[in-house]
């Protein structure tokens, strides 16, 4: 049974593509056969594992490649991407070009988990129509908040005018430090409004997060014993658990 | 003479807002009459400026408000700025929407500074054609390197096909963090693409300046002087001394 899972936020930097490498890795660690699909335009997923491999889109003729991590592939990405987005927005069925392209890819495949641009345009929608799942990372910041309500709008919006099957798994909180009250008081917030659909381990702004994509390495290839890269263990075990 | 600034950058979570917010908090200190355009539908600098009183937007009715930041203005946004997107790309001169309405507010202000989206969209797209310059923020880490060129390439296009008189005012360097070699890495990096346009103070990683906001202040009232709070100073001067 594949599970697809659509990582979106239209804010921006909140860690979606830190959060799609790193999950994608670990699943792949555990065992599971993972597909990473770069619907982004500024294919950073794709600059981490497949680094100038992207010659096509996944709406157009790009096959998924393998990536160095162990059980992960890709279906990399380029700016192209921008210009499939104002094809797509013009034609009928136009939001459902990804989930077409996906579920010819599901029998291949335990999880699937799309990258999104920080946006609410014809990308992520595409993804929220092609999902099972929703993955929201949020940042534990001020701006954070507020564009939860808008992007869970969005999704309603879809499972409403257009039948996604697509629902909230669950919240993870990024770059949570511990020493600053502001990411205590942005986690209660949101776990205010969330609850039990907020992971309970916040990930930690650590900087091998951030250095990892440099080397084109996921943190299980990095630094698996970092701060992150135990979040992220802990984090993935309870996505997959709750996948069952 | 008015100089109107697009601050702009498809890479999210950059400290575009935020240095929307403190340039122009700094400007307005020192003298100078500015107005901040909302024009990301995220509505950061208007949660920032004028909380609540965004009931249009820049390409409708809505009209500049006084904030409490001594000589700043500003032109709030709301959610709604995703139809306008929707509706301007279907017109033969959406691309200049914003252009016809910052040319009629020009002869109040001494500045204008738009906030952008993270996206390579009609609104960005509005703000390039509107301004005089474009001043960059980018993060030093890693992915923020992948889309510069292909924002300086949006722009160059703008400026051959719709004749935008915009260009490059400089690089703001943001969230450098002096521990890290990533950060001195990726600001090498950068200089050396960019050279002379890199703004010789970069910005340090600093809470005051993710704190501000929730106060809804700048960083000019919360805690003027914080490390974020000097660079911003410095940086505002670097940016005024160039418009001359
Ligand atoms: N927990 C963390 N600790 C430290 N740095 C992090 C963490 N998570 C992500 N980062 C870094 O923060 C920046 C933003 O993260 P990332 O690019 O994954 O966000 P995003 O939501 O995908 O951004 P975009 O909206 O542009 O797609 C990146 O430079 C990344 O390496
Ligand atoms: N120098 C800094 N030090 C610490 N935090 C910062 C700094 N600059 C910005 N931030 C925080 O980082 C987050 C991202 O910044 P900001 O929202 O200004 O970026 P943006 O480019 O406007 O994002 P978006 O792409 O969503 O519009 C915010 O929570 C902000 O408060
Ligand atoms: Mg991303
Ligand atoms: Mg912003």
């Amino acid at each position: 049974m594949t599970t697809v899972l659509a990582v979106s936020n239209q804010k921006g930097g909140v860690g979606k593509t830190t959060t799609v490498v790193n999950v994608a890795a670990f699943a792949g660690l555990a065992g599971k056969r993972v597909l990473v699909i770069d619907n982004d335009p500024q294919a950073n997923a794709t600059s981490v594992f497949a680094a100038g491999q992207g010659t096509g889109t996944v709406y157009g003729s790009q096959e998924p490649v393998a990536t160095s991590e162990e059980g992960v592939w890709i279906c990399p990405a380029t700016a192209d991407l921008i210009d499939d987005e104002r094809r797509l927005s013009k034609q009928d069925a136009g939001r459902f070009a990804l989930r077409r392209r996906i579920d010819a890819l599901r029998p291949s495949f335990d999880l699937i988990i799309i990258d999104c641009p920080p946006t609410l345009n014809y990308l992520p929608m595409n993804a929220l129509l092609a999902a099972d799942h929703l993955l929201l990372p949020v940042q534990t910041e001020y701006f954070a908040l507020e564009g939860l309500t808008q992007l869970l709008a969005f999704l309603e919006d879809l499972r409403v005018d257009s039948g996604a099957q697509c629902d909230l798994l669950g919240v993870v909180l990024t770059m949570f430090d511990q020493r600053h009250p502001l990411s205590h008081q942005v986690a209660a917030e949101i776990t205010k409004h969330l609850g039990q659909r907020v992971f309970t381990t916040p990930i930690p702004r650590d900087v091998a997060l951030a250095a990892a994509p440099s080397h084109g390495q996921s943190i299980v290839r990095y630094d698996p014993l970092s701060p992150g890269a135990l979040a992220y263990a802990v984090v993935t075990k309870e996505i997959l658990r709750g996948l069952k």
